[in-house]
């Protein structure tokens, strides 16, 4: 139903900007509808403005600006129809030191919440585990649970 | 609900039984490229009732049961078990779908398949896939339809369009998306 | 023909005259996200004839002017200019292409436009775009079309098809692709 | 021409077995022609086989030997057809350790014929590097270039 998209459309749209400055450090990003006039059948568009940049069209951002900006969309959703669990694989790939930190708080911030399950070869996202798992081959093609040590 | 072990055999690169604890609040899994880490979530969105092999990165359903390797013949076999804990009482019937995701919604009847699980009792959720296509759905040891297993997580927010797993390589796509594929993302999470 | 130098002005976020020496045999671009490193790739990519926007990441052409930030006003041309150098007697005329990839294939004439370098000598190539939609292509300085620029590099092994530049999330496309697509980039190099 | 085909093929298939080799350490990585029998118009199958692993549909490959694969395939094709120099932009953002020291170690090789200039995050691969040019925003929106100090 109408009434029922728009208050979807418009409380993830409140979470994504909120999540956006958080993960950015600043700046702004948010959803917008393309025909503001037909709500029931507009498609939606990204517009997003990483801090002290000019706003433009979100395929210019950068590799790491662009998986920011999905991650702060996707939690955003999140956050509005909560599961029980979320998985996030290798989410992580293309953001640098300072934008995992800030990915890692958030998570850690939404874990008050929802268990999570991170895969990850950084680091700094492992920091914030309660629990690590590893997984090896030792046995080429079969797949080993071990405990792991974090240095 | 919450999240409580995983338990896999004969799936993917995990020919052995192998458990999992997801005990904790955060969970990191970790491990060199093709150890089978993606495998793991992989297990969790087939029991949760995955019914497309190319979303399990397979060109058929068959994919997903060990192949073997050089020094190990292929299994027979795949199968996966989830355990929940109910954090609230939950009960799945005729439309009363779930305490925790009450969105109001007054889902059409299944044919009778009653679960309530109280607070703090475990829910088993069991999924096997023989190599002769034939498939068996577990719910607390019961053999109950796919669709029955579909319907309950369809009412803690593990339904169809859910957002719960993001998988690798996949977190860039709402914004490579068109606009009407876009708003049919938010239509879901309505 | 050898990389030494890349001059930048005005094009993407580098608004201010930028230089980059590649007299080094491996060289690291490195930095946080967002600061420019791909958007050095892709002057690279321009000023040697691209003219499809989408694969500068942009939705037209006009997008790789600098278009201002909250402090500074945008800017009214992009300019590149790349300086490479002859590692062998090199020419471009009638087919004859470049003593360096001599593929044996002898190309339509091009409309007189001829250019000889010899060994150890400069070329430089250099792209304008206007805001007003005016583009404008040198050699050595002189005034040419893009065409010449996109034949000259034809010869040396960095024309159509080429696959000197992987960018950014593009690695895994030839896996990706349908086997007839595949089956293209094969022929662009044979 | 039918004949220029066939070698290009093959000559790229040569390549492609051995870098492939190379990267992961063992296994096997081929194109195949999808009909044999009809060389003009077959479309290109490509089967890869990490060591010790059965030969498989590449899509059941993890992100880091489908990373490895393509590499391997787009260095063949890049040393059929070299150009005189060769631009990587984050490669290896899926790569773990063990890969990019290969992956490096390969570059290294190449670059005996070839300039290459690398764009990436990782410290590893920094490290085989003549130079290193660092990329920054002081001024928001503005990037500069600095000289880069390796710790
Ligand atoms: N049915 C199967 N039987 C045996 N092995 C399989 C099967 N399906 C997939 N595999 C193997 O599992 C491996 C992939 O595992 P997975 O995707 O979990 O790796 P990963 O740990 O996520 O690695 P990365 O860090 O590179 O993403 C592949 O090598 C593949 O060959
Ligand atoms: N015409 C333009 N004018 C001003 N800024 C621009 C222009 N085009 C792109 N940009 C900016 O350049 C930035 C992207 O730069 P680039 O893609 O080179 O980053 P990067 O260093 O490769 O980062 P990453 O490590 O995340 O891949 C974006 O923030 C974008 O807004
Ligand atoms: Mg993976
Ligand atoms: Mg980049």
């Amino acid at each position: 139903s109408r009434q029922r998209f728009v208050e979807a459309f418009q409380a993830i749209n409140r979470y994504f900007m909120e999540t956006f400055q958080e993960l950015f450090g600043g700046g702004q990003g948010q959803m917008v509808l393309v025909d503001e006039a037909n709500p029931l059948e507009s498609g939606i568009e990204i517009i997003a403005q990483p801090p002290g940049k000019r706003l433009q069209n979100i395929m210019l951002l950068s590799g790491g600006e662009k998986s920011l900006t999905a991650i702060a969309l996707l939690l955003a959703i999140f956050r509005y129809r909560p599961s029980p669990f979320c998985i996030l694989d290798e989410v992580d790939s293309q953001l640098d030191d300072v934008n995992i930190k800030r990915f890692s708080e958030k998570i850690k911030e939404m874990s008050q919440r929802t268990q999570f399950i991170i895969i990850t070869h950084n680091k700094t996202t492992m920091q914030i585990a309660d629990a690590l798992h590893g997984v090896t081959m030792e046995e080429p093609g079969i797949s080993k649970l071990v405990s792991v040590r974090l240095k | 609900l919450k999240l409580e072990k995983l338990e896999l055999r004969g799936f993917k690169s995990f020919c052995e039984h192998t458990e999992l604890d997801f005990t904790e609040t955060i969970t990191a899994i970790v491990g060199p490229n093709g150890c089978g880490k993606s495998n793991l979530a992989d297990s969790i969105t087939w029991v949760l009732g995955e019914q497309s092999a190319r979303l399990l990165r397979g060109s058929k359903m068959e994919d997903v049961i060990f192949q073997g390797t050089h020094h190990r013949p292929p299994i027979g076999v795949a199968e996966v078990t989830l355990t929940l804990v109910a954090r609230q009482d939950f009960s799945t019937n005729n439309g009363h779908r779930g305490g925790e995701q009450a969105d109001g919604a007054i889902g059409e009847p299944t044919s009778g398949f009653e679960l309530t699980v109280a607070a703090g009792e475990r829910l088993t959720v069991g999924r096997r896939l023989y190599r002769s296509g034939e498939s068996e759905y577990l719910l607390n040891g019961r053999r109950v339809r796919l669709r029955d297993i579909q319907d309950l997580f369809a009412g803690t927010g593990l339904g169809p369009g859910h957002y719960a797993i993001i998988g690798q390589g996949h977190v860039e796509e709402i914004l490579t998306a068109k606009p009407y594929e876009r708003r049919s993302v938010i239509e879901d999470a309505a």
